[in-house]
């Protein structure tokens, strides 16, 4: 197992602090219409480093933090924090666990850490490259897009390239 | 480059044929480099032949057999390089009763080398996993978790 | 009651004659996938007129004519009829049982039938002008496109200028 | 022409308020004039309150969410003009029991004025129609229509 849970605060609609842990094996996430299944999708998104709101469905970046409910007042911060295991040693780092976190501020910018302490996007993506984890082709398949593997333009068919690269 | 472009294509190719034989119980499936001589800027067709019916360009299919196509191509890519987790939101919403059961047999096949979270409404889909997580909205507009033992037995712990 | 039977001939993968006869209320179509069901809509739209290839799921007209399986040859025509009933008038002609037909041969142009009775594709919009059937906002809604009703695009609000028109 | 699209426009506006609310079961949403000047070349935007939740571009509300919306622009427009006969495709394939149990308690209010054909997978859905119309590939590629008694109870004639 990679992955051992996702926390999300103030990320979406999960104005509360949420810890998921995750299993080996096949997890469904299952609820109604609305309730944020498809949010915890961004929220990984989003922490692995993800630049586009659109591809977040959301306008701005600050979007993506809690924005209040008829009873609940918006929230300044969103954060997201994914914990990692390492044993296999699959990640270019010498601890066993890694936290990955990702915090932005209304009218801010992101912020990164790495096990607490401030990182860079960029050290987020190195340390996720080559792992396969996140940009790797379909590895994160969002609702309503698995039409869209079978365009046959160019440069919709990134999976190639990024597999060959 | 456009060498280990060749390799990964060649292996997708072959591997997006047989799990398209596996998902459709027979009938074959084929990509095709739209320009073969620019294979790096070449588009990609995808043709398909459901069992007992004709080879097609994918556009004649069925919004369920695209779906089923897609799926073996989103396998196909994943033999050549497993990613470590993988989260799939509702892909198999246009499928079948016999096709869900077709998705979950093949993904059945890669939960051991992967962790893989499914968010889906199907009760065949959700059965088929080995841990559920649930969300809900008891105050509304304010997602929270609840963790559900499987065979029905809902414990409603919340983890906050 | 106004739609009492579609019959398809040779229509996509309606190679045997096929007769549907549609009761009041709400019928449901059923079947697993690849079995026919949005052919039978692809047919509807294309008896009423329907002239864009894209929008029946084709590249050209004569690809609606049934093409062969590995048993059975392609055949080289495909028919749809649809028979209305005109007992409260709702259509601007004489008779209680009205007949619509469209026929395509390979290689050649769509032929046209009213009550058997060879028609121009302007014969087939005047009668059904005004009914409301057809061409009205979203009284044809394919699969995977309910999403486009959302779109805020002057061009996709097609539904207001017809209603209006 | 301008006064006949406000008009509808107007009535469209009002519809989609109401049955949006009968749909989500409160809340409320709004259809909006981009350029209230221009009114024949203006997109419209659209604007939803689920209950509890705040008023927000439709962008950002979930797949369900958006389904049922359409389903009460659809609803709205119907009532203004309603036509003969309805073709629905597979439009409840977002949404979960609860608001398929919505959207198929609308439609049968629209069912005495007109005819509606509904394709779908869903059972909930096929089990609240009033005619079943079942459609098979006994032989493969080759589409063939069979009767369906409702309550389960297949006699498989064969229309042909
Ligand atoms: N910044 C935000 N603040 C508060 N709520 C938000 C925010 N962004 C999105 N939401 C809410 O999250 C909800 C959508 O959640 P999500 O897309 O995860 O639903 P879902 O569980 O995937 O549903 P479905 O089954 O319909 O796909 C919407 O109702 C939206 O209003
Ligand atoms: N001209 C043609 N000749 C023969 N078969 C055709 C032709 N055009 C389309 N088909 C076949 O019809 C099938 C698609 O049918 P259709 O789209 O009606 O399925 P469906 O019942 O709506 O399925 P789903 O539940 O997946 O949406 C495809 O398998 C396609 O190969
Ligand atoms: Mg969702
Ligand atoms: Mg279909």
């Amino acid at each position: 197992m990679i992955l051992k849970s996702i926390e999300l605060f103030g990320f979406k609609s999960f104005a509360d602090r949420t810890k998921i842990e995750i299993r080996d094996g096949i997890s469904a996430i299952i609820g109604p219409n609305g309730c944020g299944k498809s949010n915890i999708l961004d929220a990984i998104k989003w922490v692995l480093g993800e630049q586009s709101t659109r591809n977040l469905r959301a306008e701005k970046m600050e979007d993506v933090i809690f924005a209040g409910t008829e009873q609940r007042k918006a929230l300044n911060v969103a954060e997201v924090s994914l914990m990692l295991c390492n044993d296999d040693n699959l990640f270019p780092v010498e601890m066993s666990e890694i936290q990955v976190k990702r915090r932005i501020y209304r009218n801010a910018e992101s912020e990164y850490f790495i096990n607490n302490a401030p990182a860079k996007l960029k050290d987020v993506r190195e340390l996720f490259f080559d792992t396969g984890i996140g940009k790797t082709a379909y590895s994160i398949m969002e609702q309503g897009k698995i039409d869209a593997i079978l365009s046959n333009k160019p440069e919709d068919r990134r999976f190639i390239f990024e597999e060959a690269a | 480059s456009t060498r280990r472009f060749e390799e990964t294509y060649a292996q997708v190719k072959k591997n997006f044929h047989s799990s398209f034989r596996v998902l459709f119980g027979g009938g074959r499936a084929e990509l095709k480099l739209v320009d073969p001589d620019s294979v790096l800027e070449s588009g990609i067709d995808i043709l398909a032949q459901p069992p007992g019916k004709k080879l097609e360009h994918i556009s004649l299919l069925s919004g369920g057999e695209r779906s089923l196509v897609a799926i073996a191509l989103l396998f196909a890519v994943y033999r050549v390089k497993p990613s470590p987790f993988c989260v799939l939101d509702e892909i198999d919403a246009a499928l079948d009763d016999k096709n869900i059961g077709q998705f979950i047999g093949m993904l059945a096949e890669f939960a051991d080398k992967s962790q893989f979270l499914i968010i889906s409404h199907n009760k065949k889909t959700v059965t088929s996993a080995t841990s559920l997580l649930g969300v809900t909205m008891e105050e509304s507009g304010v997602s929270k978790l609840v963790t559900i033992k499987l065979k029905n037995q809902e414990d409603a712990k919340v983890h906050a």
